[in-house]
């Protein structure tokens, strides 16, 4: 597995990945300062769905699932 | 498993259609794919599909590529390799293929359709997502032979859940249905591992079609099939050793021996036993490991163990030893074997006999958690 740090590429496939999979949304207003950032939190969620270990950054491992070929569908559903 | 808010069809007679074709595969290919995909939730459920050629059906059946008309485009090739959406009117039920895919009907190439199509149609029948790595719902797509398909555990539960259960199932009480495969569970105190290596500081525990993979910088050990990683090894590996001479993981078989270098697979391999220097008597290995002071590499067939020179491509003379003799108080089969930190760890069952291989002493008697944690 590569040890460098994300790529700017990674970043963005990053974003897509959470927006289209887990439910990430554009972060707003002062709330967004306090405690973990959502992005954070949804790259959390992630690793804890698919059992990596839970670090809320972009390790290698977690970029490394992300570019899986896998099912469109949501691993969250938003929440009615 | 998960569903989608319990949303179900509210008959058990659902109706699909296959609108159009990729041009991968030919229509006879797509239609037993699509056709085998939906048989394998109605073998567990009261469900049964009905095809039809023409107006709306239940389950709408198509291929498109980028924009293809549902507000959910498509991203080329590979990543996204389809969607469908859960039970309900209009598009709901329906299940999307990306056609910039390359799709296939049985081959270890592309992706298979049968596959895709059966997760898919796990959403068209109400099923979300499933954490289980073993599950067909889980959400990333590995290979796995089709003509050998049985549909895990996880995802009878899941279909049973909505649908409960097939009525029809197993009219013939002589002759049960073989039971849905189970995802190993590390928590499972009778767990019996089939075998165990180090992979250049990792460690690596083998059990049924999975494997889990544990290294210092992280606690949790990941789980993963190990047809994901590998699609050409076997599943149920019945040995493995790292050999820090050839910097190589050997992975044994049935007679077979596969060699990896890092996490390739090394040209050449499977090979026969006897490239390892057993004798042809042998027909499976029950653990390996390789000692590092020794610099041997041991097999441990039933009772008795063989010592081999990798250096210089000979088994030691001597050899084979019977278990106890070599290793005193290893009265029970060796199901699995490495050396960690200069110590020698034997598995039997659920137990890991810790060796010091310079006193020949039994030290310890451990637990799998030791280095599984659950």
């Amino acid at each position: 597995l590569p040890i460098s740090p994300p790529t700017e590429e990674d970043e963005v496939l990053a974003e897509t990945y959470l927006k289209r999979f887990f439910n990430l949304t554009e972060e707003t207003g002062p709330t967004a300062r306090r405690g973990p950032s959502q992005r954070s939190r949804k790259v959390s969620e992630m690793q804890t769905f698919f059992g990596l270990q839970v670090t809320g950054t972009l390790d290698a491992e977690t970029v490394t699932m992300m570019k899986k070929p896998r099912c469109g569908v949501p691993d969250v559903q938003p929440s009615r | 498993f998960t569903t989608f808010d319990n949303r179900k069809w509210q008959t058990n007679q659902v109706t699909y259609r296959i609108e159009n074709y990729t041009p991968d595969m030919s229509v006879a290919e797509v239609d037993n794919s699509i056709e085998r995909a939906l048989q394998v939730w109605a073998k567990v459920s009261p469900l049964r599909f009905t095809r039809i050629y023409s107006g709306t059906a239940d389950i709408m059946i198509s291929f498109g590529t980028r924009n293809h008309g549902d507000s959910y485009p498509f991203d080329g090739p590979d990543g996204t390799l389809a969607h469908a959406f859960s039970p309900g009117p209009d598009i709901e039920g329906d299940a999307h293929f990306d056609d910039d895919e390359y799709f296939t009907f049985s081959s270890t190439r592309g992706y298979n359709l049968f596959l895709v199509a059966a997760h898919e149609l796990g959403h068209s029948l109400g099923l979300s997502h499933s954490n289980d790595p073993g599950a067909l719902m889980y959400p990333v797509y590995s290979y796995t032979d089709p003509s050998t398909f049985s549909l895990p555990r996880d995802d009878v539960n899941g279909i049973q859940y909505i649908y409960g259960p097939n009525p029809d199932v197993n009219p013939n009480p002589d002759k049960p249905d073989p039971t849905p495969p189970s995802t190993p569970d590390a928590c499972d105190p009778t767990l019996v591992l089939d075998a165990v290596t180090t992979l250049r500081g990792e460690k690596m525990f083998f059990k049924g079609r999975f494997f889990w993979r544990s290294y210092s910088q992280s606690s949790t050990p990941q789980q993963n099939l190990i047809k994901t990683f590998w699609p050409g090894l076997p599943d149920n590996i019945n040995a493995a050793y790292e050999s820090q001479l050839s910097d190589r993981v050997f992975l044994f078989k049935d007679r077979q021996v596969w060699a990896l270098s890092g996490y390739d697979i090394v040209p050449g391999y499977p090979k026969n036993l006897n490239s390892l220097g057993l004798p042809s008597t042998v027909k499976k290995v029950d653990a390996a490991l390789y000692d590092v002071d020794s610099r041997k590499s041991l097999f441990f067939v039933g009772d008795y163990y063989y010592s081999y020179d990798e250096e210089m491509k000979r088994m030691d003379k001597g050899f084979p030893k019977r278990v106890d003799e070599g290793f005193p108080g290893m009265t029970s089969k060796v199901t699995a074997a490495f050396q960690v930190r200069s110590f020698t760890y034997l598995y039997s069952g659920s137990y890991v006999f810790e060796y010091s291989m310079r006193t020949r002493r039994q030290l310890r008697v451990l637990g799998n958690s030791y280095f599984l944690p659950c």
